[in-house]
């Protein structure tokens, strides 16, 4: 079906609605839609059916980055340093994490490397009993970060554990010493254990609108970003700013949170994200 | 990009002598770029656009008719159409109301900080706490959040901090009755402000949006502020109604503005609430809250 112009036109307004109001942003919605109107003008698609169909083939396409899974065999302990601005759901997510890795029969150690923030360190340590996981704190307030991640590395080591999770302090990417923070933090753990961290995860709120694409930028001009995990799916918020994120970063989300226990964490799963993206 | 689209704008109309209704329309795309970018929401930047096209027109004519009497134009259009954007914006903001609702009567004034999971209401309560006590108030803190770990020791850090009293219970899971008792250790402690910190939710937990209600109908609380994210995006209408239609918002503080989020949930979560945005959290440190502008927001807004 060409339709009549005004079909088109209007079938066209309604995907914009759908996907600006997901937070899918004007940039990468133009992006979406001129593929559209290729096709439509290569007269390709028959119906509205088919219009749905090549936007969700392209959602799904631009957030399929291939990446492995994490290796926790070989060249222990694991690192995982988890980064984002204030708030995203970081120290909780290191929980989920300690949570499911510790019921796969893992070893772990969590660093407490906030050192700043009021009750940080509690936080960690409550959900370090909760899963089992020994927490490395700071040896006194306002310790510095890195000397506690080295401390949790070299821990893990003496102790045989297989994965180490290192929490850092919330920051907005407009802090520059609090960046270049996150930079001495990465560079410790590479003089702990000279393959780590093996993975930096950018904790993302999905309630965030398109300054999300500014923390990916920023985190990852000052950090080998290697994953995601997009938080709080459990709301209301559709998270639509990753399809851009992913688009253009080409960095692979891990995982969803979609809630505040233990168990609500999920491998991100592109089918069900794009089903919910238009619910 | 970020911040071309009114910039753009701007450009667009101050080469032309002659503006008519396509150039405008021009801009007005330039600007809802601009908007949609800012995060604003997008039901409400088709109503901002129509408003602002509609003025725009109008003062065009004026404009072209004064000079056609030979009369000395003194804006330029380009100037015109801006002025019309921010005027328009800053005035969806406003007014300004950032003062509190006292109690009457001998009871201590209640202000209830509600809001999604990780905002910043614990800091800001913080921070309110810092700022009346300055005014020369006397507020107690009440810990209600008995979910998230540690969330009782954080308030408490932050009371420790501020040398100000906070009330709390270990050992109870109940956030109403919780409340209830702070208001009684006000009256015994001569303290005239409890600053309610609640946990935070989504708006689809309707078990966790009734225990709101129930806080609310339990100590009357003069103030409920909805704490908001400065970067959330199109969800700010939603979620803000929902508190909105749950409690009736009194007002709306808005943090991280310290980032490089541009903040267009202000006018959305203004526009579909009524509630007026009373404060601005600028960054982590307790004497980090602004009492609310218009204009500054309005500019960061349009880019
Ligand atoms: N509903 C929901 N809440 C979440 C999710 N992940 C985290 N949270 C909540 O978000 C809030 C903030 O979580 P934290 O883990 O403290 O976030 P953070 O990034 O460590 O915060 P800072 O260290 O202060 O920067 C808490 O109330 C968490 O329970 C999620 O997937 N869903
Ligand atoms: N940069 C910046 N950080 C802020 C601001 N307000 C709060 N934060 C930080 O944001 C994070 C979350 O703040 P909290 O006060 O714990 O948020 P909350 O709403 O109480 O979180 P929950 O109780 O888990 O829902 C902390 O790291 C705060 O220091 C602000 O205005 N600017
Ligand atoms: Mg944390
Ligand atoms: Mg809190």
């Amino acid at each position: 079906f060409k339709g009549t112009k005004e079909i088109d036109a209007d079938l066209l307004d309604k995907l914009e609605e759908a996907l600006i109001t997901s937070d899918v942003g004007a940039g990468t919605t133009e992006w979406l839609l001129n593929l559209v109107r290729e096709a439509l003008d290569k007269e390709e698609l028959k119906d509205p059916k088919a219009v749905w169909g090549l936007l969700k083939d392209e959602i799904r396409h631009a957030l399929s980055i291939k990446a492995s899974p994490y290796d926790f065999s070989s060249d222990k302990p694991f690192v995982i340093m988890v980064v984002g601005v204030n708030g995203a759901g970081k120290t909780t997510t290191i929980g989920k994490l300690a949570s499911q890795f510790s019921q796969d029969g893992y070893k772990i150690v969590l660093a407490a490397a906030d050192t700043f923030r009021a009750a940080a360190v509690n936080q960690l340590e409550i959900w370090g009993r909760r899963t089992n996981s020994e927490v490395v704190k700071p040896a006194k307030e306002g310790a510095d970060p890195s000397s506690v991640v080295f401390d949790a590395v070299k821990t893990a080591k003496e102790t045989g554990a297989d994965i180490v999770i290192a929490d850092t302090a919330g920051r907005l990417h407009t802090q520059a010493p609090l960046m270049e923070e996150l930079k001495k933090i990465n560079r410790v753990l590479g003089k702990a254990h000279d393959t780590a961290p093996h993975e930096i995860l950018l904790v993302l709120d999905a309630t965030n609108g398109q300054n999300a694409l500014q923390q990916v930028k920023e985190f990852g001009d000052a950090l080998d970003i290697s994953g995601i995990a997009l938080t709080k799916l459990d709301g209301t918020a559709k998270g639509g700013v990753i399809i851009g994120i992913c688009h253009e970063y080409k960095i692979p989300v891990r995982y969803i949170g979609i809630g505040e226990a233990k168990d609500s964490l999920r491998q991100f799963d592109v089918e069900d994200f794009v089903d919910a993206l238009f619910v | 990009t970020l911040q071309k689209g009114f910039s753009k704008a701007r450009q667009r109309l101050r080469g032309e002598v002659e503006i008519d209704e396509s150039v405008i329309d021009a801009s007005l795309r330039d600007i809802r770029l601009s908007l949609l970018e800012a995060d604003v929401d997008l039901k409400l930047t088709r109503s901002f656009l129509d408003r602002v096209k509609e003025k725009a027109l109008g003062e065009v004519i004026q404009i072209s008719a004064k000079s056609k009497s030979g009369k000395r134009v003194r804006i330029s259009a380009a100037d015109a159409f801006v002025k019309i954007c921010q005027d328009e914006l800053t005035a969806m903001m406003g007014p300004v109301n950032t003062e509190l609702e006292m109690a009457s009567g001998n009871v201590p004034t209640g202000v209830m900080m509600v809001g999604l999971n990780g905002v910043g209401k614990t800091t800001t309560t913080g921070k309110l706490a810092n700022l009346l006590k300055k005014k020369g108030h006397k507020p107690l803190l009440c810990a209600a959040d008995i979910y998230r770990p540690a969330a009782i020791e954080q308030l408490q850090v932050l009371a420790g901090r501020l040398d100000v009293p906070v009330y709390a219970d270990f050992n109870s899971k109940d956030a109403v009755g919780i409340c209830k008792a702070a208001m009684t250790e006000a009256r015994i402690r001569n303290c005239d402000i409890v600053l309610f910190d609640t946990a935070g939710r989504q708006t689809v937990d309707d078990t966790l949006m009734t225990e709101l209600q129930d806080i609310k109908a339990a100590v009357k609380p003069k103030n409920i502020f909805l704490v908001a994210d400065a970067m959330i995006g199109q969800d700010a209408v939603i979620t803000a109604r929902e508190f909105h239609q749950r409690l009736t918002l009194s007002g709306v503080v808005l943090t991280k503005l310290d980032g490089d989020a541009r903040g267009g949930a202000a006018i959305s979560i203004k526009e579909a609430t009524g509630a007026p945005i009373k404060f601005l959290g600028m960054g982590e440190g307790m004497d980090k809250l602004e009492e609310f502008r218009p204009d500054g927001l309005a500019s960061r807004i349009l880019g």
